[in-house]
């Protein structure tokens, strides 16, 4: 399977071209999901729309139970899309611990949190610009979301 | 290398790949 630090990196990478207000350049700066929050609402704002984000804290600051409940929330949208949208219902194997990334910005756990949103993006109605946009990162990046994608297509492996 | 195919370059596997994605149907609650 695709190591998990390794994607977080990558995806990091993915997701700055989405430009969104909230810094996006750490796994700190990840763990309060409000870049994630913005990041989803682009990709489908009619799911993530503007009432959904304003659900989540603007500034959870350094209270890590305000990230995790952000991360919660995004999590819980992430498998309704998931399941009532593009008609797959994420696997438990997929699901990251929100409790280690908003307490301790756990990379591994972050890498599986921001494959879900990848999987958003490349099966959306939009997929087609998500995906082009992909296309124009640098190759070793490509290969991993490439590897990471391949892994959520391989649904029935235990 | 007698073995190697034609496209099988990183950059070929990486295109076939995101252009088989791409021509997928989005997918839908059936």
């Amino acid at each position: 399977s695709v190591d998990k630090a390794e994607l977080c990196g990558s995806l990091l990478t993915w997701l700055q071209t989405f430009h969104v207000p909230p810094p996006c350049t750490s796994p700190q700066d990840l763990s309060s999901g409000l870049a994630i929050a913005y990041v989803l609402n682009q990709i489908d704002p009619s799911w993530f729309n503007e009432a959904w984000l304003q659900g989540i804290s603007d500034d959870p600051g350094p209270n890590w139970r305000l990230k995790v409940s952000n991360l919660k929330k995004i999590l819980q949208s992430l498998m309704e899309y998931s399941q009532d949208v593009l008609g797959h219902p994420i696997l438990e194997q997929h699901l990251p611990d929100v409790n280690l990334i908003g307490e301790f910005s756990d990379p591994e756990e972050l890498g599986k949190l921001l494959q879900l949103v990848l999987d958003c993006a490349i099966s959306c109605e939009k997929k087609q610009e998500h995906i082009q946009r992909i296309m124009t990162l640098e190759e070793s990046v490509q290969h991993v979301v490439m590897k990471a994608i391949q892994e959520l297509m391989t649904k029935d492996t235990p | 290398d007698p073995n190697m195919k034609v496209g099988a370059t990183s950059e070929g596997v990486l295109a076939n790949f995101f252009n088989s994605l791409l021509s997928k149907k989005t997918g839908s609650p059936g």
